[in-house]
């Protein structure tokens, strides 16, 4: 998947199998990513799990939430529930276009969890200090290095976007079908990595459905950044020649 | 991934120490943060698997529940950002609900973002 961590970080990640977002005394957050196409190193989000830690606070009680990407987003935590804690210090909303919200009020934390085509989409607003207790005080007992929001990923998972991209489409036509808002709810042109990061995804999977999932799921994620942290986009739009390296010795 | 290979020399030293279930000890929580320990010595070949993920987890989560780090080094952790009362508060039962101050985030912050979608 593409991840950008707290930290401004912006990773393609390989990532296959179970991995944590976020772990520390108030939320957890794990996704299971599987690999996209065949002979590519590229892998999507399928399931993800939330966990609101009752047990460390008492603000709430423990909720989990569970998404998978073979049925429709849950709109409920798993006991059949969508409130927590005194005057509802926990409430999930469930939204239009395939999306739910979690909002934790005690810790002032938005987690936002999508259905894009047939993959997940995760995004959280913390404040900075909780980004940072995950490594905090708890000395042998804590450990921030798996959390991919918080460190990235490790440098052995990540791939890099130009060379480790599929040609099932040329670098053209991807460019015209991300620049084309195939998407009903957001209409704004992509732009900085989330532009990047679609022209991989269409040219990794090809001119089929799932180009036009993969590219609305771009749109979805730049609209929760617009929304959750605009200032971090700058608006920058990637030109031929820095996404092609060959363009040079091509012209 | 040796996950497997932990979790049995946890188990032994449980056995061994006669700890029945995990508990807010300092027994407890030297075979926690060994556990701890070989975990970590496997984590290259681990990544990925939920099973050493979770174990992962758990273990930290025990261990702040326990006060662990405390029992081991018998002195106070420092260090604790104003967030609402964590690990150090009993779990709230329906009869005693939690003041609303407790539970309203004081302050003003910066926020991060972190999202993770595609590929």
């Amino acid at each position: 998947p593409h991840l950008k961590t707290f930290k401004n970080e912006y990773q393609t990640c390989r990532v296959r199998g179970a991995w944590p977002l976020i772990d520390n005394p108030y939320i957890g957050v794990q996704v299971t990513n599987e690999p996209v196409v065949d002979g590519s190193p590229a892998t999507a989000t399928t399931k993800v799990t939330i966990i609101i830690r009752g047990r460390s606070t008492p603000c709430a009680d423990e909720k989990t939430y569970e998404a998978a990407s073979d049925a429709s987003l849950p709109a409920t935590f798993i006991d059949g529930t969508q409130r927590s804690g005194p005057d509802a210090s926990v409430v999930l909303t469930v939204h239009e276009q395939q999306r739910i919200e979690i909002y934790v009020r005690y810790i002032e934390t938005t987690l936002i969890v999508r259905q894009a085509g047939r993959y997940l989409a995760f995004s959280a607003r913390m404040p900075e200090e909780l980004v940072n207790f995950s490594g905090g005080a708890d000395g042998d007992f804590s450990d921030s290095s798996l959390q991919l929001c918080v460190r990235g990923c490790p440098a052995s998972e990540r791939l890099d976007p130009i060379s480790e991209r599929g040609h099932k489409l040329p670098w053209n036509k991807a460019m015209e079908r991300c620049r084309r808002s195939d998407s009903n709810e957001v209409t704004n042109n992509l732009t900085d990595h989330y532009l990047d990061w679609c022209v991989f995804d269409v040219m990794t999977t090809g001119d089929g459905a799932s180009a036009n999932d993969f590219a609305a799921a771009a749109h979805s994620a730049q609209a929760d950044v617009l929304r959750l942290d605009p200032s971090s986009l700058k608006n920058k739009t990637t030109t031929h020649r820095e996404q092609n390296p060959y363009y040079s010795h091509a012209s | 991934c040796k996950v497997d290979k932990c979790s049995r020399e946890y188990e032994r030293l449980m056995d061994e120490r006669d700890i029945p279930s995990p508990e807010p000890s300092t027994e407890f929580c030297q075979v926690a943060r060994d556990y701890l320990s070989c975990l970590r010595g496997t984590a290259r070949s681990c990544r990925g698997n939920l099973n050493y993920h979770s174990t992962m987890s758990t273990l930290g989560r025990l261990g702040s529940e326990f006060n662990c780090p405390r029992l081991l080094t018998n002195i106070t952790s420092a260090g604790h950002v104003p967030l609402p009362s964590s690990s150090s508060a009993p779990p709230r039962t329906t009869n005693t609900p939690a003041p609303k101050r407790e539970c309203t985030y004081q302050g003003r912050h910066r926020f991060k973002h972190c999202g993770l979608f595609g590929d």
